[in-house]
């Protein structure tokens, strides 16, 4: 991380946005800048108090080109879609956004709140991080809102200007800085085995669980591989040792820490008909050499020895997996047996009896 | 001859040019860049954009430089704050 000193001198801030983008409600937009100022009052002793009139400590605006008489000026659609400046009077604090953009509350066009996010960073005495898993990185790129986006990098930084939050339990809210593995609802996006590891994923993040000795390490998707986007879809552990990860219409093959040259891929080179938009699950039998993909309640069979998909599919997962008969969210093989994960459940197949044999929480792998 | 199509491609030097000024530049004056050419100039900012980036440090504008410059960023400067 890299600090601008001085910070503010004091921990009691007001913000005011002076005007809005046409296109997001002006409900939405107030709510994604005050969601903005949250995420840093959540790792620090900071107080955001958001006035209507006058001048604030940090003045909001949208603006195009060169805007009133902010020194640096915009360049329309895409290049710089906004700009702040470090504590300080006049300019000094202020939040610009670049109207020319698409602000939006989702994952096309720009997404104000991780925007302004990043920028109230600077607001506050932060310049550019070259950790590329940083929210202060300069580069743009689009994570869950739902996910708390500062990383280590970011507390680290904005902690050296300001501390911690004081301890006043109950003021502030728990810094969340990891889905709560143990919680009743924990769903996974993918899940494959890596050797004699299994790998749970989900937003952003990954856990690495030991079964044999109930160990479990929390890393960012990022830290292993920075080329692979959050949100991947499906995983699995082909017999090359390598993990292949599906997101959308494209997967990745990884071996090691090395994204394969090449990659990503159409899934369509698998032999997926077009109509196929993304995959939901995946997982190569060790002992057949052959990977189930499911798609909704269908499944492919892909032959890892000659590279092809199996004629006569797809089918109907339920006919061949008595008892998996909803969507699928991830699967994986464990000494014999699969595992068909489904929100917050998950259940323990015998493909040689051909059923299941019990259902249990999806976080029984975490020791909870 | 044939023109070298690196050589050619103005929209790309135009684009290091820009970025370099917008987020590399810091403000110096004349006796601190000494007798550097331009050239020599902008390829000591191209490794220090590179450096930060994680990217081949080279000096020169090559594909994957080119392609990190053309990404939506924050207009504040990476160095010189």
């Amino acid at each position: 991380y890299g600090v601008t000193l001085p910070g503010w001198k004091k921990n009691n801030l007001t913000y005011r946005i002076v005007n809005h983008t046409p296109d997001m409600s002006k409900e939405d937009v107030d709510k994604a800048i005050q969601k903005a100022f949250k995420v840093w009052s959540a790792v620090t002793p900071l107080i955001f108090t958001r006035i209507q009139e006058g001048i604030a400590d940090i003045m909001v605006a949208f603006g195009t080109k060169a805007h009133g008489h902010c020194p640096r000026y915009f360049d329309g659609p895409l290049g710089v879609l906004a700009h702040a400046f470090p504590p300080g009077s006049g300019f000094g604090g202020d939040v610009h956004f670049d109207e020319d953009e698409d602000w939006t509350t989702g994952s096309d066009g720009f997404n104000l709140f991780l925007v302004a996010a990043h920028e109230v960073g600077h607001a506050l005495g932060l310049s550019h991080s070259n950790d590329q898993r940083a929210l202060m990185f300069p580069n743009y790129a689009y994570i869950s809102p739902s996910e708390f986006p500062l990383s280590p990098d970011d507390i680290s930084g904005i902690q050296s200007i300001y501390g911690a939050p004081t301890k006043t339990p109950g003021k502030r809210p728990a810094i969340p800085t990891s889905p709560n593995t143990c919680g009743s609802q924990i769903s996974f996006d993918a899940i494959t085995t890596l050797r004699r590891e299994v790998i749970f994923l989900k937003g952003r993040r990954l856990w690495r669980v030991y079964p044999d000795n109930s160990e479990v390490e929390l890393e960012l998707i990022s830290a292993f591989w920075p080329s692979l986007p959050s949100g991947i879809q499906a995983a699995y552990e082909n017999m090359k040792d390598q993990i292949l990860f599906f997101k959308g219409n494209n997967f990745w093959v990884i071996s090691g820490y090395k994204v394969l040259l090449g990659y990503p891929k159409n899934i369509n080179t698998l032999g997926f008909p077009k109509g196929v938009k993304k995959i939901d699950a995946a997982v190569c039998n060790k002992n057949t050499g052959k990977t189930d993909f499911f798609v909704g309640d269908k499944y492919w069979r892909y032959d890892e020895n000659t590279q092809s998909m199996e004629k006569g599919y797809p089918r109907r997962t339920v006919n061949d997996f008595p008892g998996i008969s909803s969507r699928i969210d991830a699967v994986f093989q464990h000494k014999g047996l699969f595992y068909f994960f489904h929100g917050s459940r998950q259940l323990k197949f015998d493909s040689t009896a051909k059923k299941v044999l019990s259902e249990i929480k999806s976080n029984s792998w975490f020791n909870c | 001859l044939p023109v070298h199509p690196e050589k050619d491609n103005k929209e790309d030097t135009m684009l290091v040019e820009d970025y370099l000024s917008k987020f590399y530049t810091i403000e110096m004056d004349s006796n601190q860049r000494g007798w550097k050419t331009n050239a020599e100039f902008t390829a000591e900012q191209l490794q220090k954009m590179q450096r930060f980036f994680g990217l081949k440090v080279t000096g020169k504008p090559d594909t994957e430089t080119l392609e990190m410059m053309k990404k939506p960023r924050c207009g504040v400067p990476d160095v010189g704050l």
